[in-house]
């Protein structure tokens, strides 16, 4: 995460590969269930065995004697309809929740953010420089509407139906190599909601520039039926 | 520090059976690495097979390539047979084969060792010298291998050409692919079987590393090295390369080469982006500044390791280089767009296909759709005449498409190789009414008392 603060956010995973390595984001939506993107995936059959996502840590690299890590492996990958760059990763056993490890909520089907919905992305990427190495760190943003967001771009659609925008800022701010597949948290009523999958784009935390992810209220049926069966 | 096991061959989840079997094997309830110890000493022993459950062996006098007797699947048993049967290659000399090849180098099938015609000799067959039916052998250390008399009687003797272990099967690249069944490295040490911890701790756990065939005590490249190593029963010496013979042809089987989008892992693509995602610009890989690294082009000749091209080398996740930038050592280059893996569409549906009448019966990655009365109906989807055949149908009213209950047991549902007549599917966007939320999306966010 470029700029950013440490924070907490106890549905954000950690991914991590056979040698431990963290390498993607994911967002909590059930016990045994994760949100990512396909991006961080070889296929949408990959054998995952010896992968492993990892909860209620605010460290990259937590020690081993971290009470509150949790390390479960990860036993499948399901593909989200072609248009959505989606996965569902299935966990071997249900994650403990506490104070630490919490769901998110998924969004109503089809719902649209209102603009300014304050949101938050969260993830133990590249900072690069940016400080905080090494723990959790989060990002605050503002929604912006699509037909706005794609004023921003003069030669083509910026962003689709099936994306959410957020509005540029100032300063150099946002999600970075490692990020990606991790939360676009909305609060709404309370509560915070999945709205969005963070992508891999171009550039980290670009001042001036709207941020793009996956909009999760287009896949919301999808992902009930994935967990459903 | 050598295991007992070093001289076996495992089959996972299978069991040896023999037509005639019968009821003679004794059950040993012991350790596998003691069945393994107790097999050798036994000179009619030639494998065992290990009860997962009961944690016991049956110690058997034959093979795989014994008569009568078949490898059948079973996930309660492990087979292990000695090496000396069941290698196609030989170590050193090659007195220890035990392996079944009967022809000589030549073409001329072998004299049985029991016969003293054509050719009269002084071998006679024993249970110490293996001079089974008429399989080659090996009986006077002859430096070049097994050999045997043969059924021409103007050609008494003839070498059976057996290849050795490190000659047997060639090196392609880095030897990732290498399946072959050398286990002494290049100074002649034993290999450590890659499921034991002793004498060395190492992270390649087979089973955490199927794709690599980390088989028995065999050389192998799971971390892409310059070519096949493994970890040694020296104490003293942890790991070492294998010396295997390179072949001819260098150039990687098992990966799709494309040069504008990547299938898989990216090993094969040899495309031009030399950016990563956040657009630092990729140190070439000839290169050593800013950043030292292994992967040096000539060391690594079918990696494409050309200008400063992502790459990937190592098995990561997707495309990716070493960065110009001091502060960052490596980034993936997911801006590199994936390859299509679906299969090729039939027909087309309109709105979200609810209608859809036609035969596709495949999902998108082309697995099989499962009848959809064969199907337990996890969806409680009531029954319609529409749902005919295993034909990919909408039935629940899904958004994205007809789809199909699979008969891949990891893909329960999946949607079908059928793309919208009209192009880009209209996505209908709801604005916010009444949204009520359980126990989710709560967190306890506490204040942070900034101290001095």
């Amino acid at each position: 995460m470029v700029g950013g603060v440490p924070g907490n956010s106890p549905w954000t995973v950690s991914l991590r590969n056979r040698q431990g390595e963290h390498f993607c984001g994911g967002s909590l939506v059930k016990e045994d269930w994760v949100i990512s993107t396909r991006q961080c995936f070889s296929s949408c059959d990959a054998d995952l065995s010896g992968y492993r996502a990892m909860v209620g840590t605010l460290f990259t690299n937590p020690g081993p004697n971290d009470p509150d890590m949790q390390s479960v492996p990860i036993s499948g990958i399901r593909c989200g309809p072609s248009d959505s760059g989606l996965v569902m990763l299935k966990l071997e056993r249900p994650v403990t929740l506490n104070s630490r490890v919490a769901l998110i909520c998924l969004p109503p089907e089809r719902y649209i953010v209102p603009p300014e919905t304050k949101c938050e992305i969260a993830g133990w990427g590249d900072t690069q420089g940016t400080g905080h190495e090494g723990v959790l760190k989060v990002a605050h943003f503002y929604v912006m509407s699509n037909d706005e967001c794609n004023t921003y771009s003069k030669s083509r659609k910026l962003v689709l139906d099936n994306e959410i925008c957020t509005r540029p800022m100032p300063v150099e701010l946002g999600a970075c190599e490692g990020d990606y597949g991790g939360p676009l948290a909305c609060l709404t009523h309370d509560c915070w909601v999945l709205e969005g999958v963070i992508i891999p784009t171009r550039g980290c935390g670009k001042k001036n520039a709207p941020a793009v992810f996956t909009r999760v209220s287009i896949y919301v049926d999808w992902i009930s039926k994935v967990m459903k069966m | 520090q050598r295991s007992p096991l070093n001289d076996y061959q495992r089959s996972k989840a299978t069991e040896l059976v023999h037509l005639y079997e019968g009821d003679v094997k004794e059950e040993i309830k012991e350790d596998v690495h003691i069945c393994a110890k107790k097999c050798s000493e036994l000179l009619d022993c030639r494998s065992f097979d290990y009860n997962l459950r009961s944690r016991s062996c049956r110690l058997l006098p034959w093979t795989q390539a014994s008569a009568h007797v078949t490898l059948q699947k079973n996930i309660n048993y492990d087979v292990y047979q000695k090496k000396d049967y069941v290698r196609d290659c030989i170590m050193g000399d090659g007195v220890s084969y035990r392996g079944t090849v009967s022809r000589t180098r030549l073409g001329k099938t072998c004299q049985h060792w029991r016969l003293k015609f054509p050719h009269d000799h002084k071998y006679s067959p024993s249970n110490q010298n293996g001079l089974n039916e008429n399989y080659c052998r090996n009986p006077d250390r002859d430096p070049a291998g097994p050999w045997c008399y043969t059924t021409d009687k103007n050609v008494r003797h003839q070498m059976c050409g057996i290849k050795k272990c490190e000659e047997a099967i060639c090196l392609t690249c880095n030897g990732e692919d290498y399946r072959g069944s050398l286990d002494r490295t290049e100074t002649g040490r034993e290999c450590q079987r890659w499921d034991l911890q002793s004498p060395h701790r190492h992270p390649y756990n087979p089973e955490k590393y199927p794709d690599k065939h980390l088989d028995d005590n065999y050389c192998r490249n799971p971390d892409s090295s310059e070519r096949p190593w493994c970890y040694t029963t020296d104490p003293g010496t942890e790991r070492e390369y294998c010396s295997i013979a390179k072949c001819n042809k260098q150039r990687l089987h098992s990966v799709t080469v494309s040069s504008s989008c990547f299938s898989g892992k990216g090993e094969g693509y040899r495309g031009k982006a030399v950016l990563t995602t956040s657009g630092i610009p990729c140190q070439r890989w000839d290169s050593q500044t800013p950043h030292k690294h292994r992967f040096q082009p000539d060391k690594y000749p079918c990696k494409g390791l050309e200008e400063n091209y992502c790459r990937n080398p190592d098995g990561s996740e997707a495309p990716w280089c070493f960065t110009t930038d001091p502060k960052m050592r490596m980034a993936y280059c997911f801006q590199i767009r994936r390859c299509p893996d679906d299969v090729l569409d039939v027909g087309c549906f309109y709105g979200n296909g609810e209608t859809y009448t036609g035969t596709a019966n495949r999902t998108r990655k082309g697995i099989p759709c499962r009848h959809w009365s064969e199907t337990s109906n996890e969806l409680q989807i009531p029954s319609a005449d529409s749902l005919q055949e295993n034909y990919c149908r909408n039935p629940d009213g899904d958004s994205h498409g007809p789809w199909c209950y699979t008969k891949d047991p990891n893909t329960p549902f999946d949607y079908c190789a059928i793309k919208p007549c009209d192009g880009e599917s209209a996505v209908s966007l709801k604005e916010a009414e009444n949204i009520a939320f359980d126990s989710c999306g709560k967190r306890t966010d506490r204040e942070v008392k900034k101290g001095r």
